[in-house]
C-alpha cells in the first residue's frame, strides 16, 4: 500500500541538496561562498553602490572538527529590513528578486541552502547583522530553518544603535567543507568576478590566513537595471490570470497598457478589436475562453515594441577587453556586445570576448569563461550552450586557428530570466534565440582574430625576406 | 526598495519549468510522455504486476491548434485511492515515493509538471480515471492546479461501479508540443525501455496513427524492491531529529535498533556506551549536543552491516545481454552486475553492458545507453558521470578497440536515491563511490571484449595462412 505525503519546500531541498549544488563537502563550501557573495553583489551594484565585500573563511573553529569552516561575508549594500531577515535567510522560496529585472539571484533558494547545509552538518544557526541605509539601528539575528514547516526559528535577536552611517549586511555560518579540494575553484571564482565586476573591491581571507585584495580597477559602474513589466510575448494563460486578478485597472484597454510593456494606446485598441471585445470591459470579467484567446493573440501579435533593455545591465566591449587583458595577458583581444534579443518575452543581451596568444597556454579546446548576469559559471561546462557553440558549432580552422591553440573565449549572457538548467546555476539551456546570438558573437570576434593572425603572418614573412 | 515575497512550490516550478525539463514544446512533449509512463511502470512492477501500458498521442484534437496533442496513458497498475488523486496530480511535492525503496519516481513533481504545462499552454484540466485492486468502483476526476496556493482544483468528479476486475489508472492531458522534433527521442525512449524492462508490454499509437506494439519478451520479473529503514551512515543532525520526533520507541537502545537498518542489539549497546549515555534514556530527551554527537558517532562507526540490497531491483547480466542483442544485433555482448555499494547511507548497484560489431555503426565515441532505476536517460549526456567514465577515464586502445569503433556501452544505476543533477532526471552527478563502480564494471566488460577481439584476430590470421 502506497503511503502518500507532501513535503515542504525545505524538506524537498533538504532531501535533494545535490540539485542545488551541495553534492559533496568541497562543492558545498564553494556553493555557500558564492551564494553569499552573489547576494552581496546584488545588494550593492543593483543600487549603484560601489561594492566593498569582505570574505573570511576560518578553519579550526570547532575544537574536534577540522573539516568545519566559519564563512563570513560582509557587504556595504542596502541591507535587509528586520521584518524580512528571518524569512530571507530561513524560508525556502522567499526572495526580493521575483521581479523582472536583471539580478544574480532569481530562485529564492541560495542563502537558505547554505543555511540548511550548515544546519545539517554542524547544527549551528546562521548569524545575520544588517542595517538599511536610512536606519539608525543594526539588527542581529541567529536563525535556523524548521525544515518540516519551512519557517524560520529565531534563536536570538537584538538590535543596537548605529554609531556611524554603516549600512550593509554581515552573514556568518559554519559549514562542513573541504578547503583543499575547493580552493582552486574558489580562487578562480573570485578572479573571474574581478573580470566581470571590475568596479567591485573584494577582500578574501582564506583558512591559511592568506589575504587577497581584489582592488577595484575602475569606479565606473554600469547604470543599475530597472524593473519592467512583462512583455506580451512572454504571456501564457496562467500569467494572464494572475495579472488580471492582481490588477487595479478597470478596463481592458487600460489593463493592456498598464500591465505590459510595449503596448501603447493604439496597439491596445488593435488587440481588443482583433478579439471583438469591448475596450471598457472589466478585465476581471473575462471568461476563461476569452482569456485563452487573449493569450494566443498577445503571443502571436507582431507589432509590439521589442522588450526594453533597460531591465538589463551588461558590461560593454571596453570592460570585457580590459578584463581579459588583465587576467590573461594575451597578445590580442576582441569583444562584441550584441543588440538585445528576446526569448519568451524576456529581453537578453549576449556579450562575447576573445583573447589569443601571450600568456595563454595552448590547448585542444579553447579556454571557456562563462558568465550569466555577472556570475562566473565554473562547473558543468560540457552541458552549457556556450560550450556547444564554441566547440561544436564553430570550426576554428576557418579562422586560421590551429589546435592546440592559445585561445580563450568569454561569453556573458544577461537577461531578466537566465534559462539555467538547474538551481545550482552552473549551466545554461540551449534556448535557440540565445544560442544563435552566442554563435554570431563568437563568429564576429573570430573574424577579428583571423585578420590579426593573417596580418601577423604577413609581417613575419616580410621580416623573413 | 526591495519587494519581498514567497512563492508556493507550484509558483516556483511554474516560473522555472526548464529546470524540470520543460524548456521548449518538443522537450515538453517528450517529458510529459515519460513522466506518465514512468508513473505507470512504478505502479505495476513495484508490485509484481506484469505491466501493460497503452500510450496514445493524438494531434488535431483542438480545431485551430495543430500544435496541441492529447496524451493518454493507461496502465494495469495498483491504481490510486480517490482521496489521494487530487493531490497526486495537482499538488507539487506530493508523492507516495518519499520512502527508502528503489522506484523511478522520487521528487513528487513529475506528473504535476505535465499538468502545469498543459494548463498554461492549453487551459485544459487533466482527466484521471483510477481504480485500486480491491475497489468495486472506478473514480474519475478533472483537475487543475491552483498555482498560487499549490492546491488542486476539482473541476469534475464522478465514480461508477466496475463491471469487471480492471484495476489501474488512465491519465489524459492536452499538451502544446512539437511531435516532429520530439518523435525520434520518444521512440528511442520506448525502445530503450524495452531493453531495461523486457517484461513490460507497451502499445504506442503516435499522432500519425502509427501503432507500435512493444511486446514483452519475458514474463520473468525481478522481485519488487522492499522498503527499508535508513542506514546509520546516511544520518545527519536533521534526519536524527526527525526520526526522534516521529519515533514510538521509548529507550535509546530500542530507538537505534528500530529506526535504522544494520543495528542489532550488540551494536546498539556499543554505540550508546561510546556516547556514555543511558540505554534506557528516552530518545526524545536527548539534548542538541547529544544529538550532534550521536550523528557523528553513527556516521563514523565502522561495524554496521552494509545497507540491505533488497531495497533495490536490478536486471542481472542475462537480461542485459538479451536486451543488447535484441536491439543492436551485435557480434559480441558482455555484461557485469556489480556487488552492492553505498553512498551517504544509500545502497546502490551498478550494472554495465557492452556490445560490439554486427549492426552497430562505427563511431568516434561509444554509443552510450544510460539508465537509472530502469529509466532511460537520453539528454545531457556530456554532464553525466557515465559519459565521463566511458570517454575520459577509459583508454579503449588498451582493450584493442580502434576508433571509430562499432561499440556500445550500457550503464544502469539502481539506488534508493539516484543523485540526479536536476529534477528533469537526465544526468547523474559524479558521486565518487558510484563513479568507481561504473569504471570497474566498464573495465570488466572491456577486458572480455579484448579477449574476443584478440581471439577473432588470431582466427583470421589462421584462416589467411
Ligand atoms: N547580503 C545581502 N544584502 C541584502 N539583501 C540580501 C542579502 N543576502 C540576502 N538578501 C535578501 O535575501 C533574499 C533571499 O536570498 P537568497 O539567496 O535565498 O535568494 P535570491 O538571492 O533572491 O535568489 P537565489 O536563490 O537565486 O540566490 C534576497 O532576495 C535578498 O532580498
Ligand atoms: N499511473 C499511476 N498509477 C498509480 N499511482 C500513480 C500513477 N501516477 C501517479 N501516481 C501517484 O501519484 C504520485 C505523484 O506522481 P508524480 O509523478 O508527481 O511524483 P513521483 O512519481 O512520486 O515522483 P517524480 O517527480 O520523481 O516523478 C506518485 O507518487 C504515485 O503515488
Ligand atoms: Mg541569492
Ligand atoms: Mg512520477
Amino acid at each position: 500500500l502506497e503511503r502518500f505525503r507532501s513535503l515542504s519546500p525545505a524538506e524537498f531541498f533538504y532531501r535533494n541538496k545535490e540539485i542545488a549544488g551541495f553534492s559533496n563537502p568541497a562543492r558545498a563550501l564553494y556553493q555557500s561562498i558564492r551564494e553569499l557573495v552573489e547576494n552581496a553583489l546584488d545588494a550593492t551594484d543593483s543600487y549603484g553602490i560601489l561594492p566593498v565585500i569582505k570574505v573570511s573563511i576560518d578553519s579550526g573553529v570547532i575544537p574536534d572538527k577540522p573539516e568545519v569552516y566559519l564563512i563570513s561575508v560582509e557587504d556595504n549594500g542596502i541591507g535587509i529590513p528586520p521584518d524580512n531577515i528571518p524569512q530571507a535567510f530561513a524560508q525556502l522560496l522567499y526572495s526580493s528578486k521575483y521581479v523582472l529585472r536583471q539580478t544574480r539571484g532569481m530562485f529564492g533558494i541560495g542563502v537558505k541552502m547554505a543555511v540548511l547545509y550548515s544546519q545539517i552538518t554542524t547544527g549551528k544557526p546562521v548569524e545575520v547583522l544588517s542595517s538599511t541605509i536610512n536606519s539608525s539601528r543594526i539588527y542581529m539575528f541567529r536563525l535556523s530553518i524548521d525544515i518540516k514547516s519551512n519557517k524560520p526559528v529565531i534563536h536570538h535577536k537584538a538590535s543596537f544603535k548605529k554609531s556611524n552611517d554603516w549600512h550593509g549586511t554581515i552573514v556568518k555560518l559554519f559549514i562542513e567543507g573541504d578547503w583543499n579540494r575547493a580552493k582552486s575553484k574558489v580562487y578562480e571564482y573570485f578572479k573571474r568576478t574581478a573580470i566581470i565586476a571590475p568596479y567591485a573591491t573584494i577582500i578574501l581571507k582564506d583558512p591559511t590566513d592568506n589575504v587577497v585584495y581584489f582592488k577595484r580597477s575602475t569606479t565606473l559602474m554600469p547604470r543599475p537595471p530597472k524593473e519592467v513589466k512583462p512583455h506580451p510575448h512572454g504571456v501564457d494563460i496562467e500569467l494572464l490570470k494572475m495579472l488580471i486578478s492582481n490588477t487595479t485597472t478597470t478596463t481592458l484597454k487600460e489593463f493592456l497598457m498598464e500591465e505590459f510593456q510595449g503596448i501603447g494606446e493604439v496597439t491596445s485598441k488593435t488587440i481588443i478589436e482583433l478579439l471583438k471585445l469591448d475596450p471598457n470591459k472589466d478585465p476581471k470579467g473575462l471568461s476563461n475562453d476569452e482569456i485563452e484567446l487573449l493569450a494566443k493573440v498577445l503571443k502571436e501579435f507582431n507589432n509590439f515594441k521589442p522588450p526594453r533593455p533597460d531591465s538589463l545591465s551588461y558590461l560593454g566591449e571596453e570592460i570585457i577587453k580590459i578584463g581579459l587583458e588583465s587576467i590573461l595577458k594575451p597578445e590580442f583581444v576582441a569583444a562584441n556586445t550584441r543588440k538585445p534579443g528576446v526569448y519568451e518575452g524576456h529581453a537578453f543581451i549576449v556579450e562575447v570576448g576573445l583573447a589569443y596568444g601571450g600568456n595563454i597556454p595552448p590547448s585542444e579546446e579553447p579556454l571557456l569563461l562563462r558568465f550569466a548576469n555577472k556570475i562566473p559559471l565554473l562547473y558543468d561546462e560540457r552541458s552549457d550552450v556556450s560550450w556547444k557553440v564554441v566547440n561544436q558549432n564553430i570550426d576554428w580552422s576557418l579562422y586560421e586557428v590551429e589546435k592546440p591553440a592559445p585561445l580563450a573565449v568569454l561569453v556573458h549572457i544577461c537577461s531578466t530570466k537566465i534559462p539555467y538548467k538547474g538551481v545550482g546555476k552552473e549551466s545554461i539551456a540551449d534556448v535557440p534565440e540565445i544560442e544563435n546570438e552566442i554563435e554570431k558573437g563568437v563568429r564576429e570576434v573570430a573574424r577579428e582574430l583571423k585578420s590579426y593572425i593573417v596580418r601577423k603572418r604577413k609581417e613575419r614573412e616580410e621580416v623573413e625576406k
